[in-house]
């Protein structure tokens, strides 16, 4: 209970009508808000926890002891996608694999499209989505939609659509290929043609 | 662009050539295809000057003695479209004006076949005209709804709504506020009836205000920047800027949602609108982890 009250606590002050639907002064609006990521934070990190458990347990119990965990090598969730913001995959250098948790919490199986940013030099050379059964997901890029992304930042987006058990955690990978990393056509991500037609 | 992928038919994206409009056309049934041209224009907020209350906070008041302005000229302008098509996915791009876009997404394996409308206004401009603004994104369907649609608030219900009428009151000053007067809450769906040959329906991914002014057309507020106090308790204008100060001139917010369009025969646009509120209600949750080595084959 104590991980969740700073979210229980912003989330019952935000009952306020005014909250409900933003009839208040800006800075009051602003102070809402602030709470309420204040507690999502709180829960995001025992997310981010409890994610990870399940992935260093998963593997056969005769697998060697992990190395030292690589702090990069956290789960995390990238609540700015909707504006192409996403820093692990954003991060993501030729020979890098992330790996793409999709829980669906639906009790049916549903269609998923996903759309994640990537750096330019990671999309340049060549990318591959897979299941983890190891089958290769048809994927594709294209540029990030306007506006025009902060200096520096993302110029690409990676998309492909999956099936998603009910109820269930799916995991894919996108790996950026490295430079002597060879692999068929039919699997790398195909760039998406911009047609004027 | 076009993917005909879709099980239920095509769904296809073009430009009109003769004024630029953005037209999605959907494959209804072997005779009839719906064609949605979508729009974005503002509704000047009313200022109170005749001594009602103004647009603010609390009240959704266009000036309806004007009407909506588009956000483009209409005009064919090549410079305003990008248009991108991969197995996967198409989606066309479209500028209305420099302070608002509209990314249009058709993908190949959805089994409903329906469009991603993704939205982006702001920040909204005000300092040169000193005008508040109600941004509105407009389908405009030909369909001959007689002036009936319907709405969700509850995620559970249709309520049927018709222009210019209450069932519980006489309703006489159509002529006062025909805008806000026929704008209604919808929680996730609004769908255009009343025609026997498609039904148009609209998804949301938050509760915003949508209304039917003309036959045909379904019009969503999707976002706004007023500069009058409505007199009802806030005590300041609904004109929210970037840097939160009410002194310097810094812009208004961004805002970026995405609406859902469908179009079906009336007897199957309930399976449809409901299949697309239940995804879009309860997303997908996607969790990133950079794996290389040892933990690629550890989650492996």
């Amino acid at each position: 209970w104590d991980l969740f009250r700073p979210l229980a606590e912003a989330v019952a002050v935000a009952q306020h009508h005014d909250a409900v639907s933003g009839t208040a002064k800006q800075h009051v609006t602003n102070d809402y808000a602030v709470r309420i990521q204040r507690g999502v934070d709180g829960v995001e990190g025992h997310f981010s926890r409890t994610l990870n458990a399940a992935l260093l347990t998963r593997g056969s119990p005769s697998a060697p002891a992990p190395p030292s965990p690589d702090p990069d090598a956290v789960a995390t969730r990238c609540p700015l996608l909707n504006v192409s913001a996403c820093p692990v995959t954003e991060s993501m250098t030729p020979g890098d694999v992330v790996a793409v948790l999709a829980y669906n919490p639906l009790a049916w199986e549903r269609m998923e499209h996903v759309r994640i940013p990537m750096n330019a030099a990671a999309a340049r050379r060549a990318v591959v989505v897979d299941a983890s059964s190891g089958e290769f997901v048809p994927s594709a890029t294209l540029p990030a939609p306007p506006p025009a992304p902060l200096a520096g930042r993302t110029t690409t987006q990676l998309v492909f659509s999956v099936a998603l058990p009910p109820l269930s955690v799916s995991t894919f990978f996108v790996r950026s290929l490295s430079e002597n990393e060879v692999l068929p056509e039919t699997a790398l991500a195909e760039a998406a043609e911009e047609t004027g037609a | 662009s076009e993917s005909d992928a879709n099980d239920g038919g095509a769904v296809s994206v073009s430009v009109d050539p003769n004024d630029g409009g953005l037209l999605v056309d959907f494959v209804v049934d072997a005779t009839f295809n719906l064609t949605a041209k979508i729009t974005a224009a503002f509704y000047a907020s009313h200022d109170g000057s005749d001594g009602f209350v103004p647009s603010g906070a609390y009240v959704f008041r266009p000036d309806s003695s004007q009407e909506a302005t588009p956000l483009r000229t209409p005009s064919f302008d090549a410079a305003a479209f990008r248009a991108f098509r991969s197995g996967v996915l198409a989606e066309t791009r479209v500028a209305f004006g420099d302070w608002a876009s509209v990314a249009v997404r058709t993908w190949s394996k959805e089994r409903v076949p329906h469009a991603e409308v993704e939205w982006t206004v702001g920040p909204i401009p005000v300092e040169a005209d000193g005008v508040g603004k109600e941004v509105i994104v407009r389908y405009s369907t030909g369909l001959a709804t007689g002036g009936t649609w319907a709405t969700d608030s509850n995620g559970r219900d249709m309520q049927p709504r018709r222009r210019d009428h209450r069932d519980d009151w006489t309703f006489r000053n159509a002529s006062e506020e025909p805008v806000s007067s026929n704008y209604y809450p919808f929680g996730s769906i609004a769908t255009l009836t009343g025609d026997e040959r498609a039904g148009f329906h609209l998804l949301t991914d938050r509760s915003q205000g949508v209304g039917s002014i003309r036959d045909g057309e379904l019009e969503a507020m999707v976002h706004r920047r007023n500069l009058n106090d409505d007199w009802l308790g806030v005590g300041e204008a609904m004109n929210e800027t970037q840097c939160g100060c009410r002194e310097c001139d810094c812009p208004g917010l961004v805002a970026r949602g995405t609406h859902l369009i469908a179009a079906t025969t009336p007897a199957t646009g309930p399976r449809t609108y409901r299949e697309l509120q239940t995804r879009s209600q309860n997303p997908t949750q996607l969790a990133f982890a950079k794996v290389n080595g040892w933990f690629e084959e550890s989650i492996r």
